[in-house]
C-alpha cells in the first residue's frame, strides 16, 4: 500500500459527506447505497464515521461530471478515466469526481459503482495507489465479488487512522503471492499457444518466452466468468484448446477467449462421480492422452476417442517412481513432464519412466 | 524504435498516448522537456511505470505496457506529487 506524501489524513474521526448530483444511469437511491456502502468498507475498519449532509460544505463532496468539470483536471469521455479523488485537506481536499461519459452499473455489466466508489473514497481518505494488482487501491479497474479489502488495503488505512475499536468480523482478500517465496506452491499450470500459465490463488503468472519477468493478473481481470482458484488446467494443441477445471466444473478456452457451451461437469469425462476435484492435468503430445491427477491416483484420457483408458484410474508412485504421491499441477515440454508438488518440480523423463532433475516449484518463475 | 525511422501512425498513437499516460500518473515534464527534449527522461518514466505494474522492466513501449496504459483506472497519480 502507499499513502500520500506526509501521510494526509482526517485529523478528525468525524468525516462528512455530500453528493451533490446524480448520474441518470442509476436511480437515486442506487447512488446513495452504493456511496454509503463504500463508506462503511473503510468506517468497517477504522474509527472513522461518516455524516451525510444535505447542503453546504462537506469534507468530501461527491459529484458527476464530464470531460473539464471544474477542478482543471479533465476527464476523457468513455473508458480511460474512470473517476479521481483529491487527498484529505481543506477546499477541494477529500472530493470525489466520477466521469459522467462512462456507464454507471450494479453489475459487472459495465463500471460498478460502489467498487469504484470504495477505491476513489480510499484515496479521500489518504491511501495512495496500490502494486498489488489484488488490492481495491491497485489503479486499474477490475470487476470483483465478495469482501473489497485486501489485507494490505487494510494495513494502509490502519497505518493512517488505527483499527475500528469495535470491530466487525470481515474477511479480507489475501495479497499477491509473491513469485520467489521459497515455499510457493502452484495451483495449476498449463501451456497456451507458446507460453506458460501458472495459476495461484486469485491470480496468474503469464511466462512469455521472450519475457524475462512473469506477468501477474488478476484470473477475474482477463476471464471475469471463471472462478477465483483454478485446480488443474491442459493445453489440448491440436484442437487449441486450454481446460480450466474447479471443482466438478470445466471450462475451454480458445487463446484467451471462453468457449461456449461451458462450464460442463468434469465427470463428462468419465470420472466417476466420487472425483470432486482434479488436482492437475497434462496432455501428451506423443501419446495424445491427458493424464487427469486425483489424490494418489491418475486418469488416462484418449482425446481422439474422447474415452478414458480402461485401465484407469492407476496409482501415481506405481507408475511415477521417484515422484511424491500427489501432484498440484504438471506441465509436458520436449517428452518431460514436470510435475510441482508444494515447493518441489520434479523434471520426469517421460520416455525412461525417471526423475531427471529435482528442482524449487517457483524456479520456472525465475526466482 | 530509433527517431531517426520515420514513425507509422498507430506507433505515433502509442507514443502520444503514452506521453499523455506518463505525464499525467507518473510526473512526465510537459512539454519540450518530455518525449521529444529526453528520450532518457521518456524511458525513465517508462521504466517506472513498468516497476509499478510489475511488468517487464525495458523502458520500451512493448506490447505488454502498452496494454496496460490502455486500461480503464483511476485518474490519480500513480507516484506521489
Amino acid at each position: 500500500y502507499n499513502h500520500f506524501p506526509r501521510h494526509l489524513k482526517w485529523q478528525n474521526n468525524n468525516v462528512t459527506f455530500r453528493i451533490v448530483n446524480y448520474t441518470p444511469d442509476l436511480k437515486k437511491s442506487d447512488v446513495d447505497r452504493a456511496i454509503r456502502n463504500a463508506l462503511n468498507i473503510w468506517s468497517d475498519v477504522t474509527p472513522l464515521v461518516f455524516k451525510k449532509l444535505h447542503q453546504g460544505n462537506a469534507d468530501i463532496m461527491i459529484s458527476f461530471g464530464s470531460q473539464e468539470h471544474g477542478d482543471y483536471n479533465p476527464f476523457d469521455g468513455p473508458d480511460g478515466l474512470l473517476a479521481h479523488a483529491y487527498p484529505p485537506g481543506q477546499g477541494m481536499g477529500g472530493d470525489t469526481h466520477f466521469d459522467e461519459d462512462e456507464h454507471w452499473t450494479k453489475d459487472s455489466s459495465a463500471y460498478n459503482l460502489f467498487i469504484v466508489a470504495a477505491h476513489e473514497l480510499g484515496h479521500a481518505l489518504g491511501m495512495s495507489h496500490s502494486a498489488d494488482a489484488g488490492a481495491l487501491m491497485y489503479p486499474v479497474y477490475s470487476y470483483s465479488t465478495g469482501y473489497l479489502l485486501s489485507e494490505d488495503d487494510i494495513e494502509g488505512i490502519q497505518a493512517l487512522y488505527g483499527p475500528n475499536p469495535n470491530p466487525r468480523k470481515v474477511k479480507p482478500k489475501p495479497d499477491a503471492p509473491n513469485k520467489c517465496n521459497p515455499m510457493l506452491s502452484f495451483d495449476a499450470a498449463t501451456e497456451l499457444r507458446g507460453e506458460t500459465i501458472i495459476f495461484k490463488d486469485r491470480f496468474y503468472w503469464r511466462l512469455h518466452p521472450q519475457m524475462v519477468e512473469p506477468e501477474q493478473t488478476l484470473i477475474k481481470s482477463t476471464w471475469p466468468s471463471l472462478p477465483n482458484k483454478v485446480d488443474a488446467a491442459y493445453e489440448n494443441p491440436e484442437k487449441d484448446l486450454v481446460i480450466i477445471f474447479s471443482g466438478i466444473r470445466m471450462w475451454a478456452l480458445n487463446g484467451y477467449s471462453l468457449v461456449d457451451g461451458y462450464p460442463k461437469y468434469i465427470h463428462k469425462l468419465g470420472l466417476p462421480k466420487t472425483v470432486r476435484k482434479v488436482d492437475a492435468a497434462v496432455h501428451i503430445g506423443d501419446t495424445g492422452k491427458t493424464l487427469l491427477f486425483t489424490e494418489e491416483e491418475y486418469w488416462s484420457y484418449d482425446e481422439a476417442t474422447g474415452k478414458m483408458d480402461s485401465d484407469s484410474p492407476r496409482s501415481i508412485e506405481q507408475d511415477f517412481p521417484g515422484m511424491d504421491d500427489e501432484v498440484d499441477a504438471a506441465v509436458f515440454h520436449y517428452g518431460h513432464l514436470y510435475f510441482f508438488h508444494e515447493h518441489v518440480q520434479y523434471e520426469y523423463s517421460y520416455t525412461s519412466r525417471k526423475v531427471m532433475r529435482i528442482l524449487r516449484t517457483n524456479s520456472i518463475l525465475n526466482c | 524504435p530509433s527517431s531517426a525511422l520515420p514513425l507509422s501512425p498507430r506507433d505515433r498513437d502509442d507514443r502520444l498516448l503514452a506521453e499523455k499516460y506518463l505525464r499525467r500518473f507518473y510526473g512526465l515534464p510537459a512539454g519540450l522537456q518530455g518525449r521529444q527534449g529526453s528520450p532518457v527522461a521518456f524511458r525513465t518514466q517508462v521504466e517506472k511505470m513498468q516497476r509499478f505494474f510489475k511488468l517487464e522492466v525495458t523502458g520500451n513501449l512493448d506490447c505488454n505496457t502498452l496494454e496496460v496504459m490502455k486500461m480503464p483506472r483511476c485518474g490519480v497519480p500513480d507516484v506521489g506529487e
